[in-house]
């Protein structure tokens, strides 16, 4: 996350490659469920031998034996709807809720976020030079019709934005995946999915997410089915 | 540091069965620590070729067989590896092949051997024991030749003859960067012996083969699974990490089974990409492969002739995730080229839905990834949810995509393959349907359980800052 503050986002998980080695972010929205991007794998298909999930750090290379830190092999893939660019992966067994790993909420099905609405996106990403900790940054929504206009058209209805701000503030390589995540009624609701952009962190140029919401059907029905 | 287990190859998840054999196996031994006490109690032996090892039971069983002993058979098995001498099962030679166990019996001129204990139609003084090997009337070396294993051959013409058995390091050759080298060297250029990937010692390395499944990293054979220049081992030697085998070169043709190359997308992990994009997904120039700054690197584009490494494109030459490149901002290494687009799936949609599809009523019965559909009246791989007569009205005949629960996503169905309980099916919206738009939000939004984070950790963020 580039121009972030190291912080606390206890539902953005690690992905880690078969070289232990941090590519991705993910939100987890079940005790046995992390949902991601699909770009963040070469194909959903492809059982996901090796890679692991890392919770309840702050830190993206943990020492061993961090107290707090889960480690979970990834069971399973399910690519999503077309278009949807997202994954759900299982994990090989539910990962132990406490203060550093928690739940994060889904949106009602085909909610859409009211802009002006203040979220936040974390992430062990790239940050422009700073320590590989946790970074977590604040962005507000703007409505598809005003992020069009900068995109000329080209946001689907399945994808959401955030304005984009004078200095460079947004998500980046490392991020994607990671949650989008926007205080409604109490709770943390995951409402969008970093995907990748063009540039990160642009400056005065909105940044697109997933919009979960539209995928809230989907979600259910995997992990139920 | 050698490990007695360097002597034998391993088939996981394998026991082996003996068929109409009088003498069974030994008896199990349990309470050894590892596999490896297991190899050290077999390998002196002469009567024993192989043993099962038990994972959860911690024992072993002792063979005098192997798989390609008459009369057994390889059964796949949730307790057992089955460890076996390599002299009994390459089908290669290592240095003159004395020690060649195999069960070749063929003269280079396709003359069958004679048997070693019978004197005719060739008289001779050799006397089968089990130390020399000479079993019914296998190509042995008894004698050191540096021809290789021979034999007395049946025809009375021709004594003796060479079984042409090829060496280790001949009967197979890499292509490119060997990548897909499967071949049974296992030492290295300079003659050292190769450490077993599936051990940690004397290295510890994270080439764990069961995290590698396609790159086979079978025992303690010479192997690429980092897109090195050419195959290598860890080495036994605890003051030699790693060093490159001495493998010979298939030739200057191209290998068989490469990748197609893609230009506008990529497919799989992108090894096949030959395109033209040149910046990561975030938009930073990518480092050129033949420049060695601001990143220095081995991937040398004259070491990696099939790679493509041209000017400063994205490329996958180490088999990673995606194309991808080193960057030019020295304080990013390397990143991946996200914004090339995967190749639309290879399975063309036959047919199109209106609205969310639960009104599809055609016959395409694949999923999107070409998988075929299983009838909704089946119980197997997946007990459906919705059969024909729980949903009469969704016209759930044969295995025909349909949509029964109004998914906002299209016609779908559970799938023949027991991994993939649903898919959605090789279907695309009709041109003339306009994507639905989004309705208002719900009023009423109740969250349980989920969302919520201890303020106490903001205060740990404060001290992390």
């Amino acid at each position: 996350v580039v121009g972030g503050q190291p912080g606390n986002s206890p539902w953005t998980v690690s992905l880690r490659n078969r070289q232990g080695q941090h590519f991705c972010g993910g939100s987890l929205v079940k005790e046995q469920w992390v949902l991601t991007a699909e770009q963040c794998f070469s194909s959903c298909h492809v059982p996901p031998v090796g890679y692991e999930v890392w919770l309840g750090t702050l830190f993206q290379d943990p020492q061993p034996g961090e107290p707090g830190l889960q480690r979970v092999p990834v069971a399973k893939m399910v690519c999503g709807p077309p278009g949807s660019q997202l994954v759900l992966l299982k994990l090989e067994r539910r990962v132990t809720l406490n203060l550093r790993v928690a739940l994060i909420c889904l949106p009602p099905e085909q909610y859409v976020v009211p802009p002006g609405t203040k979220c936040e996106i974390a992430g062990w990403g790239e940050t422009r030079g700073d320590n590989p900790v946790l970074k977590v940054a604040s962005l507000s929504v703007i409505s598809n019709q005003e992020c069009n206009l900068k995109h000329r058209g080209r946001v689907r209805t399945s994808e959401m934005c955030t304005a984009g701000l004078l200095a460079p503030v947004g998500a980046c390589e490392g991020d994607y995946g990671g949650p989008l995540a926007c205080f409604t009624r109490d709770c943390w609701v995951l409402e969008g999915i970093i995907i990748p952009n063009r540039v990160c962190a642009r400056p005065r140029w909105p940044a697109v997410f997933t919009r979960v919401s539209v995928f809230t059907d989907w979600i259910h029905k995997v992990v139920q089915l | 540091q050698r490990s007695p287990l360097n002597d034998f190859q391993v088939l996981r998840g394998t026991e082996l069965q003996p068929l109409l054999h009088a003498v069974g196996p030994g008896p199990w031994q349990e309470g050894v620590a590892d596999a490896e006490e297991c190899a050290g109690r077999c390998r002196p032996l002469l009567d024993c070729r192989a043993f099962h090892y038990n994972v959860s039971s911690r024992g072993c069983q002792l063979l005098p067989w192997t798989q390609h002993s008459p009369h057994t058979q390889l059964q796949r098995s949730g307790r057992c590896d089955l460890f076996q001498k390599k002299d009994y099962v390459r089908a290669c030679i290592v240095d003159n092949g004395v020690g060649y166990r195999g069960t070749a019996a063929i003269t280079t001129d396709g003359l069958p051997c004679q048997r070693w204990s019978h004197k005719f139609p060739n008289d001779h003084r050799y006397t089968p024991t089990l130390q020399n090997g000479l079993d019914q009337n296998f190509c042995r070396n008894p004698d050191g030749d540096p021809g290789g294993p021979w034999c007395y051959t049946t025809d009375p013409a021709v004594r003796f003859q060479s079984c042409g058995i090829k060496s280790c390091r001949e009967a197979a050759c890499i292509w490119c960067n060997g990548e897909e080298y499967r071949g049974a060297v296992d030492r290295t250029e300079s003659g050292r012996e190769c450490q077993r990937w599936d051990m940690q010692r004397p290295h510890a390395h994270p080439f764990e083969p069961g995290k590698f499944l396609d790159r086979n990293l079978d025992d303690n054979y010479c192997r690429n699974p980092d897109g090195s220049e050419r195959p290598w081992c860890y080495t036994t030697d605890p003051h030699v990490e790693r060093e490159f085998c001495d493998l010979p070169r298939c030739g200057s043709e191209a290998p068989p089974h490469r990748e197609a190359a893609t230009l506008s997308c990529f497919r799989g992990k992108g090894e096949g990409y030959r395109g033209t994009a040149n910046t990561t997904a975030a938009g930073v120039p990518c480092q050129r492969w033949d420049a060695q700054s601001p990143h220095r690197h081995h991937f040398a584009p004259g070491k990696y002739a099939c790679k493509d490494l041209r000017e400063n494109f994205c490329r996958n030459p180490d088999g990673s995730e995606a194309p991808w490149c080193f960057t030019s901002r020295p304080g990013m290494r390397m990143a991946f080229c996200y914004q090339i687009r995967r190749c639309a799936d290879d399975l063309r949609p036959e047919d199109c839905y209106h609205g969310a599809g639960q009104r599809y009523r055609g016959s395409v019965s694949k999923t999107r990834r070409g998988v075929p559909c299983q009838r909704w009246a089946a119980e197997a791989p997946h007990r459906p949810q919705f059969t024909p007569s729980s949903a009469p009205h969704a016209h759930l005949e044969e295995n025909f995509c349909r949509n029964p629960d109004g998914d906002s996503h299209g016609p779908w169905c559970y799938t023949t393959d027991p991994g993939t309980a649903f898919d959605y099916c090789a279907l695309r919206r009709c041109d003339d349907d306009r994507p639905p738009s989004i309705p208002e939000p719900p009023e009423q939004v109740l969250f349980e359980k989920c969302g919520k984070r201890a303020a106490r950790l903001d205060r740990e963020r404060s001290r992390l800052r």
